[in-house]
């Protein structure tokens, strides 16, 4: 079907939704006297044993913390940020001894590598790139890419780290002649890459050659989209969308996912579900991250909702916990679990 | 959805669009 006759997922009314279907786990406090922007769940290796931990950032602090047991944390590890502040972890899949992170005021200015040294577990910090620095995504593979400038003078950056962390090798993509806002890598097709672009489009690259493959222009019915997942099947690629920037609207509510089908070989898309708030509830997409079939936003309105893509309708609602908005939402990197966070710190994880 | 709207499909799209791009 054309875009415009997007499918619509169905609309609950929020007293139908269970938050029961969340459970939680446990929980980390983080008393800090700046604003938590950030949280994770990687594996990390010490003494030779790969563990389960959860990386919590904050505008001046990254920290690192162990699983004591099922139900309680302890924070292992701390690096400080005393000049540019702390906008966001950025997770490095196969990497079990390094956490990236970019920083800056608004836009990345810095990408840092952190790290413990084997001798005597003292953290360390590495600067990776500086720059004005537009996205920046981990890939499989111990890869990270990364964009900088603007459609003019753009640089497409493919790090490659070595199993030790440190960095190895550098390649470039081809840049399109558009600005490259996010990076999404495809399952199913090991070495494509996607980009979304300031102007609407979805551009794919070959990671092997740097070779710029496609660019397919996608409805301008909502602007900025962001892509969080993209899915090689059949010849075809699904691609999940958010839009932060969508006004609400009588025909589609208030949309905050939208799942997009592209056939690459002729750059053609059409719209196959589009995720709206469940009625009665207000606001609009704050964040949110995606993994497999499951979509969660926060809302501004203080709340979580979790979408299953392929039932194509809300399965719950998270309102906020102590009258403290939700600020942060993630998938976790090491099980199935649902990270939770608030301005103030703390942290929820949720089964 | 139909697929006729997006014309025809290649299961080797990735190597087809790779073999015909700029290097």
């Amino acid at each position: 079907r054309p875009t415009e006759q997007t499918e619509t997922a169905d609309l609950p009314a929020c007293d139908s939704l269970n938050p029961g279907n969340l459970q939680l786990v446990s929980e980390l406090k983080n008393p800090s006297s700046s604003c938590s922007v950030d949280v994770s769940a990687m594996w990390w290796e010490r003494a030779g044993t790969k563990e389960p931990c959860i990386i919590t950032a904050c505008e001046d602090v990254v920290s690192l913390w162990k699983p004591l047991n099922s139900l309680q944390w302890e924070k292992v590890h701390t690096w400080h940020f005393t000049e540019v502040p702390v906008l966001q972890i950025v997770p490095v899949p196969d990497v079990y001894n390094l956490i990236c992170v970019a920083l800056g005021s608004l836009e990345i200015r810095e990408i840092r590598a952190l790290l413990c040294s084997s001798g005597d577990e003292s953290e360390k910090q590495v600067l990776l790139k500086s720059g004005d620095i537009k996205a920046v995504l981990g890939l499989t593979k111990r890869r990270l890419v990364s964009s900088t400038g603007n459609f003019c003078n753009q640089q497409i950056q493919i790090m490659s780290f070595a199993e030790d962390g440190s960095s190895k090798d550098e390649q470039l993509l081809m840049p399109p002649d558009e600005t490259v806002l996010t990076f999404a890598e495809v399952q199913g097709t090991q070495e494509a890459l996607l980009g979304t672009t300031t102007v609407n489009s979805i551009v794919i690259w070959n990671l092997k050659t740097g070779q710029l493959l496609k660019k397919v222009h996608i409805d301008d019915s909502y602007q900025a989209s962001v892509c969080h997942r993209a899915y090689s099947e059949m010849g075809l690629l699904f691609v999940v969308l958010s839009y932060p920037c969508a006004k609400e609207s009588q025909a589609f509510g208030s949309p905050v996912f939208q799942l997009l089908v592209i056939n690459p070989k002729t750059a053609r898309s059409v719209g196959v579900l589009l995720c709206s708030l469940p009625q009665g509830e207000a606001g609009r997409f704050l964040e949110g991250d995606v993994k497999d079939h499951i979509a969660a936003a926060v809302l501004t309105s203080g709340t979580i909702a979790i979408w299953d893509l392929l039932l194509g309708h809300c399965t719950a609602l998270l309102p906020p916990v102590s009258d403290q908005s939700w600020s942060l939402v993630k998938w976790s990197g090491t099980d199935s679990h649902l990270l939770a966070g608030q301005k103030d710190g703390n942290i929820f994880i949720y089964r | 959805c139909s697929t006729a709207d997006l014309g025809p499909i290649s299961l080797n799209w990735f190597e087809e669009l790779s073999s015909e791009a700029p290097p």
